[in-house]
């Protein structure tokens, strides 16, 4: 019966198709994912991945890996890219370029930001259902928290603690507008 | 699991031996070589809260299971995806058109003496200790579990706060400050503080007023009160409510 079971088995899934994506911004860009809820045989090989496009001047939100770790290859364009492992201290400060590839160790906090002429990059993950956790943005850890505690962690105003917590809206992508640092929207 | 980790030729019982003070409170380490430790793949500690101290919110690289020795407290994991359930009613602005929450978050639980909570790898947890007496809980860290894909030493990453003594920073320390307003979309000095680069108070920290937030009232005010009145089952009665 192998042939009917096994051998048929879904082993591809095109991660490329726009209209397949997972989340998406006009502005920023997209993310596919895949894990074993989409391509069942992942759940044995406890792998998943995610195909992100980012337009010009797009961010990745900061975010950490909880039960995986993301290896990015770049296969377009330019990513600056900043890593911050348990200490607080930064484990990568730079650009990386079409070709490379850079780790993301479980749990490290990441920021990333495209380039002038946008980026496309894989992410291999190693766990089948890989899950993100944001640390800004409307679903993120900072947004969970009472304000009472960000402003007493931070010891900032509480109505600073606010606009740590609300002032992005977005969940996971946002587009980098430079002209708007230093004039936050409460 | 490394061939040479579990020769356990004698078994001791052991005491911590790194002690980590914070302003509000301490965090004590059983030494993670320790042959028992490592033949269990597990790091142990133990975390002493004074009275209105804030543990500041931090996850770890392995599933986590705590066992509440004394005191009484809060806490709160932040589950990713999770709505903010919790949420303060709605105030009116000057217009009476300005209808915003005063505050939303995750939900709280409440913490007493017998208790184990235990929360996933990589999941943000804070306690606060509301009671009368120090908090107590010793917490097992399970760096061998499936969860944890980093190497078996016990990592602690902190949203806030920052301890000097380790030294450890909060990972926001780490970033640029000019991303990371970009990120949050926050003016340039909030970023900078966020950092929290000269803040020497360690990561549990004193809440000068009570901290607020929102929560449903508890049952009952002591646990003595409570075991007055077991139900048929072991619960509590519940008379006085509909």
């Amino acid at each position: 019966g192998l042939e009917e079971t096994v051998c048929t088995q879904r082993l591809q899934e095109n991660l490329d198709d726009p209209s397949r994506a997972d989340i998406y911004d006009p502005e920023a860009g997209r993310i596919s994912t895949l894990n074993s809820l989409n391509l069942p045989i992942l759940r044995r090989l406890r792998l998943g991945a995610a195909r992100v496009f980012l337009h010009r001047n797009a961010m990745v939100l900061p975010h950490w890996n909880m039960n995986a770790h993301s290896l990015m290859y770049v296969t377009g364009g330019r990513l600056w890219v900043e890593v911050v492992k348990s200490n607080g201290e930064a484990a990568f400060k730079g650009e990386v370029r079409q070709g490379q590839l850079l780790l993301v160790p479980q749990g490290f906090a990441v920021i990333k930001r495209s380039e002038s002429e946008g980026c496309e990059y894989i992410a291999f993950r190693t766990n089948d259902n890989a899950v993100v956790n944001m640390l800004t943005g409307r679903l993120s850890a900072m947004a969970g928290l009472p304000v009472g505690l960000v402003a007493n962690g931070f010891r900032v105003s509480l109505e600073e603690a606010r606009e740590i917590k609300y002032n992005r809206q977005e969940t996971m992508l946002a587009a980098a507008n430079p002209s708007a640092q230093g004039t936050a929207e409460a | 699991q490394a061939p040479d980790e579990c020769r356990l030729d004698q078994l001791n019982a052991i005491e911590p031996t790194n002690r980590v003070q914070s302003e509000a409170g301490l965090i004590e380490y059983w030494d993670p070589r320790d042959p028992q430790l490592q033949c269990a793949g597990v790091a142990m500690l133990r975390v002493t809260i004074r009275q209105n101290g804030l543990y500041l919110p931090t996850y770890s690289n392995g599933p986590i299971m705590a066992f509440v020795v004394q005191g009484q407290g809060v806490t709160g994991a932040v589950t990713s995806g999770c709505p903010e359930t919790y949420q303060e009613s709605q105030e009116f602005g000057q217009e009476q058109q300005d209808l915003r929450l005063k505050d939303m978050h995750q939900k709280v639980r409440q913490m007493r003496k017998g208790d184990v909570l235990v929360f996933t790898a990589g999941t943000a947890h804070w306690y606060h200790n509301d009671g009368n007496s120090p908090l107590v809980f010793v917490a097992l860290v399970d760096v061998s579990n499936y969860g944890n894909q980093l190497d078996r030493i016990l990592r602690t990453f902190h949203l806030a706060g920052s301890n000097p003594q380790l030294p450890e920073r909060s990972l926001f320390a780490g970033f640029e400050t000019e991303i990371l307003a970009q990120s949050f979309n926050i003016r340039m000095e909030t970023a900078e503080k966020l950092k929290n680069l000269d803040d020497s108070r360690g990561n549990i920290v004193n809440i000068p007023q009570k901290l607020q937030f929102v929560r449903p009232p508890t049952r009952g005010t002591t646990t003595e009160q409570r075991e007055q009145y077991p139900g048929p089952w072991g619960e509590y009665d519940e008379e006085e409510y509909n």
